[in-house]
């Protein structure tokens, strides 16, 4: 574990409880897309089959479960309890179009042709584009709350993190992940556009418009 | 092992 990957964790955690919190406390999804969260839902279950085969250490079950969790109360705020203030009308992003070529991808370019290893690898290639949808939500209706902004600076800047974590464990422990390293350096540049929004409008105190 | 260190990753 080093510092990157650790600030990377803590800042995927933070996202999420960001999340959770914004709806709870504001009692409305507005702004929120449940598709994306649909796909994270899928790429947390996906991936965290491995709790049942290989267990790591105490800290690395919790945030999965952690994760589970939270990704699963997310969907459930939206679809049932706040449902009245999901924007359904401006979350049309079609997600078979990334989930079958995550699907079909995962089936060709795999570390190991078992289940479990063709789920890990689809969960990779999703995560890297699950984001979509809210991005797409937000360039929608053209703006974003200061709070959803927050949650995804953090969770774009997790990934980001763990890029650094690459480089570290590349140098120091001579492992490398070529899948995980391809699909986050997709992940990050997608959100390469809001980054130069949030440091040149949030972090100055204005809302996230967007440029007409 | 290579694996392991994968799924020790979040």
């Amino acid at each position: 574990m080093n510092i990157f990957r650790l600030t990377g964790d803590l800042s995927h955690l933070l996202a999420i409880l960001i999340l959770l919190w914004k709806i709870w406390k504001t009692r409305s999804c507005s702004g929120i897309s449940g598709r994306s969260q649909i796909l994270f839902a899928t790429v947390y279950t996906a991936r965290y089959l491995d709790l049942f085969t290989n267990f790591v250490s105490v800290y690395n079950s919790v945030m999965k479960i952690i994760f589970i969790a939270a990704a699963f109360a997310t969907l459930y705020l939206i679809y049932v309890k706040f449902k009245a203030t999901y924007d359904r009308n401006h979350d049309t992003f079609r997600i078979e179009f990334l989930l079958a070529p995550c699907a079909l991808l995962a089936l060709i370019l795999n570390h190991e042709f078992t289940i479990l290893e063709v789920l890990w690898t689809f969960s990779i290639y999703l995560e890297s584009v699950a984001i979509l949808p809210q991005l797409f939500l937000v360039s929608k209706t053209g703006e974003a709350e200061t709070i959803t902004s927050h949650y995804l600076f953090a969770l774009g800047s997790y990934r980001a993190l763990y890029l650094l974590n690459w480089i570290y464990r590349y140098y120091f422990e001579g492992f490398f992940d070529l899948i995980a390293i391809v699909a986050g350096i997709v992940q990050t540049v997608l959100y390469c556009d809001f980054f130069y929004l949030y440091i040149t409008r949030v972090i100055k105190g204005r809302a996230l418009k967007l440029p007409a | 092992d290579e694996k392991e260190m994968r799924h020790d990753e979040l």
